[in-house]
């Protein structure tokens, strides 16, 4: 899991696209 | 499944499509033909226009460092800021195939690690079929369809960076021809996104089914688009094999070029997608 890190973080993310 | 709810699965995602990617095959192909009522794009083809390509941009996507802005410092940096610039982009475009991957039904409810891994696999081949409709055998269409930066610009790049984006003319120029739209392109990546063969998947048979429903539903909606394109179809599930290779050699040549270039970076991003990759 914390190898991708971001990747989870864009999954769980319910909104719109985060910022990056 | 019944050819209604196939069809209710094109429309679903050809709309999510359309909400998360700002540039539609659609636009770019009337920007690249002249056929639109917005400005032509600005033509980046040489030093001297990339340097007025970025101030038009107001430098956003490829940022100058202070102390490189003698001239002589452009040209030896401009491969380092464009390769910048695309990574930023790159990022971007993996969080907006993110929330379209989201949109596909089924797709949340599989295991999260799963969702992980289609996505670290899916993402890069994804953004290929996605930037083909903004090129053609002269040059490709960048910062949203503002610029088109020529094909010769590139290719006169110093090694290794001139190698980068030639695999995906080559590959782009044959894709076109297939002349797909906006929606068969939507439930194409789709199909990309639910591979049940990608390395690490915890359980598969989900996966597949959801894939073979989208599967159904990209054959109907060819046959019902394309009804004179003998074996579409299948001609666009070859693709797939060009895909894989072209991202092999994608990620082998950044892994190369973050050992060579010093002053290189990788968006941390790209760097957790092509991570033990392949």
């Amino acid at each position: 899991k914390e190898k991708h890190k971001i990747l989870h973080r864009l999954l769980q993310n319910s909104s719109s696209p985060v910022d990056l | 499944p019944e050819s209604a709810d196939l069809r209710a699965l094109a429309r679903h995602l050809y709309e999510s499509y359309l909400k998360y990617f700002p540039l539609t095959k659609a636009k770019a192909r009337a920007i690249l033909s002249g056929k639109t009522s917005d400005n032509a794009p600005f033509v980046i083809h040489d030093m001297k226009s990339l340097v007025e390509g970025e101030q038009m941009i107001n430098c956003r996507y490829m940022p100058l460092h202070e102390h490189r802005r003698s001239d002589l410092g452009i040209m030896h940096e401009v491969e380092l800021r464009f390769f910048h610039s695309y990574q930023s982009r790159s990022a971007e475009a993996i969080s907006e195939v993110t929330e379209f991957a989201k949109s596909i039904p089924g797709f949340i409810n599989l295991d999260l690690n799963d969702q992980v891994t289609l996505l670290k696999y899916g993402v890069i081949e994804v953004m290929i079929i996605m930037i083909s409709p903004l090129m053609n055998k002269d040059g490709t269409l960048i910062s949203y369809g503002q610029i088109f930066m020529t094909r010769e610009f590139l290719k006169s790049l110093r090694k290794p960076f001139c190698e980068m984006m030639e695999p995906k003319f080559e590959f782009s120029i044959k894709f076109n021809m297939l002349e797909l739209d906006d929606c068969d392109m939507a439930l194409f990546l789709a199909v990309i996104i639910l591979s049940g063969d990608r390395p690490g998947l915890l359980d598969v048979k989900p996966i597949e089914d959801l894939q073979e429903t989208v599967l159904h539903s990209l054959e109907l909606q060819l046959k019902i688009n394309h009804p004179d394109s003998l074996q579409l179809f299948a001609k666009v599930l070859q693709k797939m094999t060009d895909l894989r290779q072209l991202v092999t050699d994608h990620v082998q040549l950044i892994q190369m070029m973050k050992e060579t270039e010093a002053d290189w970076s990788l968006h941390p991003l790209l760097q957790e997608i092509m991570r033990d990759l392949y």
